[in-house]
């Protein structure tokens, strides 16, 4: 455990909080993508199957448990509770699952029949490609609202910035583990899914800066 | 904690 991975880990703890913290305080769910969280709870679950088969640290399964935990929790209230219920808009969160989820899969099941993976490997691979498009539905609702409000705006930043610690702390690993698995698909998703944050970021950084609200262009 | 490149992150 490097300090950017432990930052990364601890930036996405940071963003789930913010976006209960969001929910809760403005008690409205105007602006948050269900789809998203839905996409994230798939990718938790195919990823963590391994917490039935194999122990790694405490670290490890504890934090895989709170993110499957936290996101099933973010899902319930905006499907069934009020009143994120009645103010989330289903009609501006109109990505379609499956163009995430059947591309994912087809690479993923190339991918495995190429390495020669197992079961476990096969969704643990599907969960890497899934995971690089997830946030998609999210961008594509705050493109629509135009002004994002601050707590979303904070959420997204800390998920992308988990995402840029992961690739500082995939170098650092490169440099310090002596056998370290290089795992290319890993990597290549890892930017594609750090860079869909960039143009976020600029907008995000130019309000900070400038002050005054945050918007996107349409 | 054991060391599996990517497989042992998050």
């Amino acid at each position: 455990m490097n300090i950017f991975r432990f930052a990364g880990d601890m930036s996405h703890v940071f963003s789930i909080i913010i976006l209960l913290l969001r929910l809760h305080v403005a008690k409205n769910a105007n602006g948050v993508s269900l789809k998203t969280q839905e996409l994230f709870l798939i990718v938790f679950c195919t990823r963590y199957l391994d917490l039935l088969i194999r122990f790694i640290s405490l670290y490890n399964s504890a934090m895989k448990i709170l993110y499957i935990g936290s996101t099933a929790a973010i899902i319930h209230m905006i499907r069934y509770r009020e009143p994120y219920r009645s103010t989330y808009d289903r009609s501006q969160d109109s990505f379609r699952l499956e163009f995430a989820l059947i591309p994912c899969l087809v690479l993923a099941m190339i991918t495995s029949l190429i390495r020669g993976f197992g079961f476990i490997e096969l969704f643990w691979t599907f969960s890497i490609y899934l995971e690089a498009v997830a946030i998609l539905p999210q961008l594509i609702v705050l493109q629509r609202y135009s002004v994002v409000e601050n707590l979303t705006g904070h959420y997204i930043f800390f998920l992308g910035a988990y995402r840029g610690l992961y690739i500082l702390n995939w170098i650092y690993r490169a440099y310090t583990e002596k056998h370290y698995h290089h795992d290319y698909v890993v990597y290549a998703c890892g930017f594609v899914q750090t860079a869909l944050y960039a143009d976020f970021f600029y907008y995000y950084f130019q309000s900070k800066y400038y002050g005054g609200t945050f918007s996107l262009p349409t | 904690e054991r060391r599996e490149g990517a497989k042992d992150e998050l």
